[in-house]
């Protein structure tokens, strides 16, 4: 039995093998600076979901990664983020969807799962929740990157270059994920 | 999508998971990250959290399955996750990582990379990106 383990990820799918060096060492980076983080709560005793909160956070604030700061666009152009956690000791857990302002949304779900009667909170009611939080809020810009600017672009004129009306199974089926 | 699961020293599991969902997303669609089971799970048997192709990760209801595949199989993490990625979603839908009430670590997907990382108390360390590395 180990005393503590951590485990993370920075989304799936597939990745170019030809990254440039230099991009491949930032997402290294990027991984070890939360693991890190997750090493630190564990070995000083913290919980296992101080750990998960704070990796995820760190990871929601590094722009390369398709979450918080760096996240997709939609299909209006702006950004709606999730967010879910869950406490395996008692089975609590807390979860948001189409989240517009909240800086770090896993740490919404944390408040949900703890100071809520209920578990998943979306959209403009999640958004007035959060109003009721001290959660940090930012402009919807905030979540801007231009990589990912660029890939909806991308994605825009793809789809606008479809002369059939695009379905829904196929729309899901040639987006990428993760 | 990124997430983080944890064995803590009181031996607490714990799950957690965020993303911004798909590039060019219409009518509101939500993915598994947010819905309790599927890409976000944690018991007193593992923690999983997924990323990938968000509807097949649903219709498999998968962290919840990898933690019942242990606890109703008696199987172990590395192979309830196989079980899940191999059996029932296909090449190239998603990735986990889950870790169980022992503090063993299992990070697998089928896609071609998955960023991922992770570390234990005895100093066991990975920090991954593809299959292969």
């Amino acid at each position: 039995q180990k005393e503590w383990a951590i485990a993370l990820h920075g989304g799936a799918g597939t990745i170019s093998q030809d990254l440039p060096d230099s991009v491949k060492a930032r997402y290294y980076a990027g991984l070890e600076e939360a693991l890190r983080v997750g090493e630190l709560v564990l070995r000083d005793g913290g919980t296992a979901l101080d750990a998960v909160e704070n990796v995820v956070n760190t990871l929601e604030d590094n722009p390369l990664f398709n979450a918080g700061r760096g996240a997709v666009f939609t299909a209006e152009g702006r950004h709606e983020l999730d967010a879910a956690i869950m406490d395996g000791s008692t089975l609590a857990a807390g979860a948001v969807t189409g989240l517009t302002t909240v800086k770090n949304p896993v740490s919404l779900a944390r408040i949900v799962m703890q100071e809520s009667r209920h578990i998943f909170f979306s959209g403009v009611g999640a958004e007035e929740y959060a109003d009721q939080t001290s959660v940090e809020r930012v402009d919807n810009d905030y979540f801007h990157t231009q990589n990912r600017y660029e890939q909806w672009q991308r994605s825009q004129e793809q789809a606008s270059a479809e002369s059939t009306p695009m379905t829904m199974e196929k729309w899901i089926e040639d987006s990428k994920f993760g | 999508t990124v997430g983080a699961v944890a064995l803590d020293s009181e031996g607490r599991l714990a799950a957690a998971t965020s993303t911004g969902g798909m590039t060019n997303k219409q009518f509101g669609r939500v993915g598994d990250v947010p819905i309790i089971g599927s890409g976000t799970f944690a018991n007193h048997v593992a923690a999983v959290s997924a990323t990938g192709w968000g509807e097949q990760i649903m219709r498999n209801v998968s962290a919840n399955t990898i933690a019942n595949h242990m606890e109703f199989t008696g199987s172990s993490l590395e192979e309830a996750m196989n079980f899940v990625v191999t059996e029932r979603l296909n090449p190239g839908d998603a990735g986990f990582i889950g870790v169980d009430s022992l503090g063993n670590i299992s990070m697998q997907m089928n896609t071609a990379g998955m960023f991922r990382a992770s570390l234990d108390a005895d100093g066991n360390r990975t920090v991954m990106i593809w299959q292969d590395e």
